[in-house]
């Protein structure tokens, strides 16, 4: 008789737990936004057998944003997952995957994201700032004033901003924007960069430095604007970051 | 109503005894969730 097909995988399973880590990893190797994601739930699994050793599996994926950056060197496995209080940030992913000779690779991936919805946030925490649209105008000047603030205090390179991460607005008790973006060291210094801020330009790949900052801005009931910016080094491509090789848009 | 009434009584003797203290395996999926759902 032939042999019975073997029992579906279950998504507790290790097989399955090692695709799902995998999956991850290409997940957040080919992003160039954003933060990275972490595993936090495996909806579904499917495994097609296509012959000897060879094996398609269809992975869905329940993913949470966490605080790193995707730009940060730091490993998946220490980067913490922004709290519900956070206004945390789910991905959902379709991943297909083949296992050929127990090796596994991506053969597509298909991903999206979203916020908590503001009613859940607000019924845990009717007091905590909301995610807000990164074009906001109150978003925008904040990060401006939180750049020009650090390169006008540091005697280290010009920075230039990447992207905004993300940003949230508190309206009461206190009114606080409260930002996050990604920044990149240029080829002047502070110093050089008031004579012709123009002639600074990002560091080409092989020296790049790329950094983060975080900002908030009190508005009321006085002025107050805190910046804490961090650069990572110059960094060579790593399992971690692997995309720093093409360059980040 | 006499289709319902079958249906349910055929249900019942269908029903397999399970010994005493029989705990269904966990569904495969989907898995066990390692942060929080939102």
């Amino acid at each position: 008789a032939p042999a019975a097909p073997p029992a579906p995988l279950g998504c507790d399973d290790p097989e399955s737990e090692a695709a799902a880590e995998f999956a991850v990893n290409y997940i957040n190797g080919h992003s160039h936004h954003g933060y990275k994601f972490a595993l936090n739930r495996i909806d579904s699994i499917v495994v097609r057998h296509q012959g000897p050793n060879n094996e398609i599996v269809f992975l869905e994926l329940d993913l949470l944003e966490t605080t790193c950056p995707i730009l940060s060197p730091t490993p998946l496995a220490n980067c913490t997952v922004r709290s519900f209080t956070e206004h945390a940030v789910e991905g959902d992913c379709d991943v297909k995957l083949q296992k050929l000779d127990g090796k596994l690779s991506v053969v597509a991936s298909k991903c999206h994201s979203h916020a908590d919805s503001s009613e859940d946030v607000l019924r845990l925490c009717p007091d905590c700032p909301l995610l807000t649209t990164l074009n906001d105008t109150e978003v925008l000047s904040t990060v401006t004033a939180a750049l020009n603030d650090h390169n006008s205090k540091t005697a280290d390179a010009y920075l230039r901003l990447l992207e905004i991460g993300r940003a949230r607005i508190q309206h009461h008790p206190v009114h606080v924007v409260s930002v996050e973006f990604a920044v990149a060291a240029t080829n002047c210094s502070a110093e050089e960069a008031k004579d012709n801020v123009e002639a600074c330009q990002l560091l080409p790949d092989d020296q790049s430095n790329y950094g983060f900052c975080t900002a908030a801005e009190t508005k009321r009931p006085s002025q107050n604007l805190q910046v804490d910016c961090q650069l990572y080094g110059h960094q060579v491509p790593t399992p971690d970051v692997p995309f720093l090789s093409q360059g980040t848009s | 109503a006499v289709a319902k009434r079958a249906v349910a009584e055929a249900a019942q003797h269908d029903k397999v005894p399970r010994p005493v203290g029989f705990v269904p395996p966990p569904p495969p999926c989907p898995g066990r969730i390692r942060h929080f759902k939102i």
